[in-house]
């Protein structure tokens, strides 16, 4: 992380909404800039209470290309979507967005709380992090909005300039609370075995699970791997004792705790054509050494002693694994038996009897 | 009509050099009176935007670098007073 003193001189700052873009409702841009708030006030002594005319210490304001007095400007769609200026007076502290750009609540265009949150940081003293994990990060990416953005770098930035929240019961960056992994809702980005335990991922988090005595220990991603991005999106162990892990087109192969040398590399190195932009789930068969991706509705069948796609595919899922007809989220295998999930839901399959034994909570894994 | 490539890279090089510029070049400083002594080179900045995104650095553009540079992003500089 990086700062610029001397940082505000106070720990109540005001904030006025000047304008709003016609993206969203004002509902939600006022929610959006609240929880935007809430992202430091958690983690330092800060207070921000909204004022509705006047000066307030930072301003936030919406405008395109050359705007007001600002010094900078901005560029139309995409490129850079919002600035903001150190602790001060005058353009001290307040903060300005791209109206070119499309403002959303959620993952489509760019998602107005996070961009929020991260020029906060800067209207709060923070300067850019070099930290891909970071919300301090000058490059935006976006996260789903129930995760705390914050991550321990972000944290020990706002708490070298101002400490830590009053109440904070030790010194080291405080984490709020972990998304409910025994919520009715709780679903996976994916799973993968690795070894005795299976590890349940799910965005900037994951869980490794012991099954026989059903004990979880949940961690974020980042401090196993942490140039891994977070929102991994298909995971499986292979026959290497080594896991792959996926994300868009590009895949990681990790052996214990490190990330192989020359990777990311492109999914298309695995014999995928180029139109096949993400994988879904992914599991290998230990019996047979061939691991089975699966992709919208099909499925992909790869030989791990050849290292190559076998022909012939992909293939209907639903044709070789009856009853598995949704898109799959994640699948890994237990016991010779295979665990489909797909949303809260996850079905039992037995690939020698090719049917489905019995559906299941996604989280039954956890002792809830 | 196939783009002439050559476009492209004007436009590439456009784009560049408005990103570093825009974010890795050092303001100067408003104590600073008369001529600024040593102004720091495209490569330079260029070096300085590799090293912070953990890109290999070598002060020329490559795919890599370029591609980072396209992604939408935050408009405050990477690199202060």
């Amino acid at each position: 992380y990086g700062f610029t003193l001397p940082g505000w001189k106070k720990t109540k700052l005001t904030y006025r909404i000047v304008n709003y873009t016609p993206d969203m409702s004002k509902e939600d841009v006022d929610k959006a800039m609240e929880k935007a708030f809430k992202v430091w006030s958690a983690v330092s002594p800060l207070i921000f209470t909204r004022i509705h005319k006047g000066i307030a210490d930072i301003m936030i304001a919406f405008g395109t290309k050359v705007h007001g007095h600002c010094p900078r400007y901005f560029d139309g769609p995409l490129g850079v979507l919002a600035h903001a200026f150190p602790p001060g007076n005058g353009l001290g502290g307040d903060v300005h967005f791209d109206e070119d750009e499309d403002w959303t609540t959620g993952s489509a265009g760019f998602n107005l709380f996070l961009v929020a949150a991260h020029e906060f940081g800067h209207a709060l003293g923070l300067s850019h992090s070099n930290d891909q994990r970071a919300l301090m990060f000058p490059n935006y990416a976006y996260i789903s909005p129930s995760e705390f953005p914050l991550s321990p770098d972000d944290i020990s930035g706002i708490q070298s300039i101002y400490g830590s929240p009053p109440n904070a019961p030790d010194k080291r960056p405080t984490t709020p609370p972990s998304p409910k992994i025994c919520g009715s809702q709780t679903s996976f980005d994916a799973i993968t075995t690795l070894r005795k335990e299976v590890i349940f991922l799910k965005g900037r988090h994951l869980w490794r699970v012991y099954p026989d005595n059903s004990e979880a220990e949940r961690e974020l991603i980042s401090v196993f791997w942490p140039n891994l991005p977070p929102g991994i999106e298909a995971a499986y162990e292979n026959t290497k004792d080594q896991i792959l892990l996926f994300k868009g087109n590009k895949f990681w192969v990790i052996s214990g705790y490190q990330v192989l040398l020359g990777y990311p590399k492109n999914i298309n190195t695995l014999g995928f054509p180029k139109g096949v932009k993400k994988v879904d789930a992914a599991v290998c068969n230990k019996n047979t050494g061939k691991t089975d991706f699966f992709i919208g509705d099909k499925y992909w069948r790869f030989d791990e002693n050849s290292q190559s796609m076998e022909k012939g595919y992909p293939r209907l899922t639903v044709d070789e694994f009856p009853g598995i007809s949704q898109r799959i989220d994640a699948v890994f295998q237990q016991k010779g038996l295979l665990y489909f999930f797909h949303g809260s839901k996850q079905w039992e399959f037995d690939p020698i009897a090719k049917k489905v034994i019995r559906e299941m909570k996604s989280n039954s894994w956890f002792n809830c | 009509l196939p783009i002439h490539p050559e476009k492209d890279n004007e436009e590439d090089a456009k784009l560049v050099q408005n990103y570093l510029n825009k974010f890795y070049a050092v303001e100067p400083d408003p104590n600073q009176l008369g001529w600024k002594i040593n102004a720091e080179s495209a490569a330079e900045k260029l070096q300085k935007m590799q090293q912070f995104f953990g890109l290999k650095v070598t002060g020329k553009l490559d795919n890599e670098t370029l591609e980072m540079m396209k992604k939408p992003r935050c408009g405050v500089p990477d690199v202060g007073l």
